[in-house]
């Protein structure tokens, strides 16, 4: 395996992949902790109750919401509590689903896959990217939002009437574990390729072809963990079943937002319509 | 099939998409 590490190939894969994940992820790990630890000369404005909510919605609006229509903008502030979190829920996701998409094309072999395929691996594979990737911005207490301009409390998230608060307990429960893996930006990079380049979601056409690209990927991932986690032999197995714990997760939240799609009035953006659509 | 790409029509346009 020492010997293995040194291959070129594997090497610039790691790199390569870790370069992507920078480039193309407006927040990481690094960069979370530095606001999560309060090692910032702009603390995030914490919201925890309705008051909080309202003040961060003025002072953060666009990092919140994009660019959203001011039309839309105007008559949000009529909508319930729970109808505007979740709006605001969506358009990070739609901003971290391009974002993946854009990471997935600098994974090497994935552009020349087969376009269906390539939408395939999309539809199930980014959900369960964001979840991992969102345990970056948490901690026990809450979440890093807009950018890391604010952080809204997880006991906050829970005291909202249901089925929102079903929303994100799950969530923090599983990053709670997946952090304790201690996983460095480097280590993320290559595990979301895992993720994304999967061999049997629903409907591949080339499944050889990507069953390729998944085993150069997960050989790096171990080699990877190997050198930059020499005293955590276990790593590499425990991150494999991250994997299926994702893969329940995305179950249970997509069950849970077709339950809001159908008995709320919370529109889903279209981007995130197609994901769900026929998803499981 | 042809399908997938007209039910993914975002998804499809964000993949042919160069990078912004």
């Amino acid at each position: 395996e020492q010997h293995e590490s040194q291959k070129p190939d594997t090497k610039s894969l790691v790199r390569q992949m870790h370069e992507a994940y920078l480039k193309h992820f407006h927040m990481n790990k690094a960069k979370a902790r530095v606001f999560l630890t309060g090692k910032t000369s702009t603390p995030p404005f914490v919201i925890h109750d309705m008051d909080t909510l309202q003040h961060a919605e003025r002072k953060l609006h666009t990092q919140l919401l994009g660019n959203v229509a001011s039309g839309d903008a105007s008559s949000l502030q009529e909508r319930e509590v729970e109808a505007r979190l979740f709006l605001f829920c969506q358009y990070a996701s739609v901003e971290t689903v391009t974002e993946l998409t854009e990471f997935a094309k600098a994974v090497p072999g994935f552009a020349a896959l087969d376009l269906n395929d390539q939408v395939t691996l999309l539809k199930y594979g980014v959900y369960e990217a964001l979840f991992a990737l969102l345990a970056s911005c948490m901690n026990k207490d809450g979440l890093l939002v807009a950018r890391g301009g604010g952080f809204i409390t997880r006991e906050f998230l829970k005291s909202l009437r249901k089925p929102f608060s079903d929303m994100m307990e799950p969530k923090f429960q599983f990053a709670m574990r997946f952090n304790a893996l201690e996983l460095d930006d480097s280590d993320l990079a290559l595990f979301v390729a895992a993720i994304i380049c999967c061999g049997d979601r629903p409907g591949l056409s080339d499944v050889s072809h990507i069953e390729r690209i998944q085993e150069s990927i997960i050989h790096a991932l171990r080699l990877q963990l190997l050198s930059n986690h020499p005293d955590n032999a276990l790593l590499f197995p425990k991150l494999l079943q991250k994997l299926a714990d994702l893969r329940q997760l995305v179950t249970e939240h997509a069950e849970l937002v077709q339950e809001i799609n159908k008995t709320e009035d919370a529109s889903l953006h279209p981007l995130l319509q197609e994901i769900y659509r026929d998803m499981y | 099939s042809h399908t997938l790409q007209e039910k993914h029509k975002i998804l499809h346009k964000l993949l042919q998409n160069g990078n912004t």
